[in-house]
């Protein structure tokens, strides 16, 4: 699958959605 | 018992990956009722430190060690005369300690099991109680569970010592949807996975009890189940099982399909699909995923397995002169395949 189909991929999506997710 | 050695023999797709099971041995519970459940543990006694073999039945759950004589002995026999068991629940890692789910048509008790060498009684003590939607135990002595439905449902995890103690209560927010089963992501050991009754995938942060997405597949059967999830590359691969797909097509219906999901998009799509061969039918029933390994017992009574790897069925193991395959389950040491019959029989495969 292409980064268009699935969208921008991020390494660090844990951490990005943990500092982003109300707690 | 003669070793018994089944493969795929298929000239025509020469590329395809061939496994092999075979058979190393039997044991027969002789609890004279319905077999419900199987599985490993590593034990440790005063006399011996071995792998040992889980057979549950609705009153009993035993405990088998293989003796130097080539039989298997009872260890520890537990007793449950109230409520029946439905489940062994695996917890990785764990020595000595056997974890199951009881209940009638849902979970409603979670026990521990072990041996007390204080007074060489064997324990079963309650670990949780309630309408439990869904148990899994985690890597490092921890368990979740998810309890109620829709508004009302609490997510927790449970950490718990060498002993079964408890030591930790974690809240997990929990989504508006119903889990139906969690699954770890290996790779990322702080994250958790569940599938929902809606078919929502929900990801959360075992640490801080964050949900962090929930992302509507939407292309999948509702009552699909998740195995396993791998982490790699900023995506997430899931492995589902489809327990409620239709017989007639095992193409168009494959038994385990994988996902692929970017988490910070909450984008997902169908990765592969993980059929039956050409000319073999059946639904899935029931199976597990362990390391790349995935093993489905189908409705027409035979075990199939499949290499997640290569998405490839590997190899096909069709019901013995004794009877039809109820339960499949890989071994802790990944390495051997646990077959089991209604009757208590549990045959052992090496899988290479």
């Amino acid at each position: 699958h292409s980064e268009s189909d699935l969208g921008p991929i991020s390494i660090n999506w844990f951490e990005e959605l943990s500092s982003e997710a109300p707690l | 018992e003669p070793l018994n050695e089944v493969a795929i023999e298929d000239p025509v797709e020469d590329s395809q990956r061939k496994g092999s099971l075979q058979m190393t041995s039997k044991l027969k519970s002789c609890s004279g009722s319905c077999s419900v459940d199987v599985g490993t543990v590593w034990w440790e006694a005063a006399d011996f430190t071995a792998l040992c073999v889980v057979t549950a039945c609705e009153a009993s759950v035993s405990l088998w060690r293989h003796l130097e004589s080539g039989h298997w002995g009872s260890v520890h026999t537990w007793h449950f005369t109230k409520v029946p068991v439905i489940q062994i629940v695996p917890l990785p890692g764990v020595q000595s300690l056997v974890c199951v789910a009881l209940g009638g048509l849902e979970i409603s008790e979670i026990r521990f099991l072990f041996y007390s060498s204080e007074d060489g009684c064997v324990k079963q003590p309650l670990v949780k109680t309630g309408n439990i939607n869904a148990v899994l135990g985690l890597k490092n002595r921890r368990l979740v569970s998810s309890c109620g439905s829709l508004q009302h449902q609490e997510v927790e995890v449970f950490s718990f010592s060498e002993t079964g103690r408890s030591k930790e209560r974690q809240a997990l927010m929990p989504p508006e949807e119903t889990v139906l089963a969690f699954a770890e992501v290996d790779g990322m050991q702080e994250a958790l996975i569940a599938l929902t009754t809606t078919d929502c995938l929900v990801v959360w942060n075992l640490t801080s009890g964050q949900l962090l997405r929930k992302v509507p597949l939407g292309f999948s059967y509702l009552g699909s189940v998740c195995h396993k999830a791998y982490s790699d590359s900023g995506l997430l691969f899931v492995v589902l099982s489809h327990p409620h797909a239709e017989e007639s097509n095992s193409c168009v219906n494959p038994a385990f399909q994988v996902v692929v999901l970017n988490p910070k998009t909450a984008r997902s799509a169908r990765l592969m699909s993980l059929s039956l061969p050409l000319g073999i039918t059946g639904r899935y029933l029931e199976g597990e995923v362990k390391g790349v390994s995935a093993a489905a017992v189908l409705t027409s009574g035979t075990i199939a397995v499949w290499d997640l790897f290569w998405g490839q069925c590997t190899a096909l193991l069709p019901p013995n002169s004794e009877g039809s395959w109820s339960l499949a389950r890989w071994s802790v040491t990944d390495t051997c395949l646990l077959a089991g019959q209604k009757d208590g029989s549990v045959y052992i495969y090496s899988y290479t």
